[in-house]
């Protein structure tokens, strides 16, 4: 699977 | 663009509360091309508006595509849209399937 750290990225606003 | 036409919907977000309150994942060279929306949170400008809703695609924000654009800086382009004194609401351009584009 991918880099996770990249394809996890998450923003709120 | 044709193609997107049956599954696409025009969504004006009023800014009714200080938070868009939103949350987004994906973007270029991911897996998810296009921002998801993940999270609607209660209370928020979006969740007042009731028309988002988790699992759609932003295509297009204020008319701004978003394809092509990594993940910061298509949350730069939603986060700026809110921010603006510009305007009292935000346009988002929406598909609630996840189409490969």
């Amino acid at each position: 699977s991918p880099p996770k750290d990249y394809e996890d990225e998450v923003t709120f606003f | 663009p044709g193609l997107l036409e049956p599954t696409s919907a025009l969504v004006r977000v009023a800014k009714s509360a200080t938070t868009l309150g939103i949350a987004i994942e994906g973007g270029a060279n991911t897996r998810q091309p296009l921002p998801r929306i993940v999270t609607i949170q209660r209370g928020g400008s979006a969740h007042n508006c009731g028309q988002l809703k988790v699992g759609q695609v932003i295509l297009e924000v204020n008319g701004v595509s978003l394809r092509g654009r990594e993940h910061r800086e298509a949350a730069r382009i939603i986060a700026e849209a809110f921010k603006t004194k510009e305007r009292d609401h935000v346009d988002f351009l929406v598909t609630e399937f996840n189409v490969a584009l």
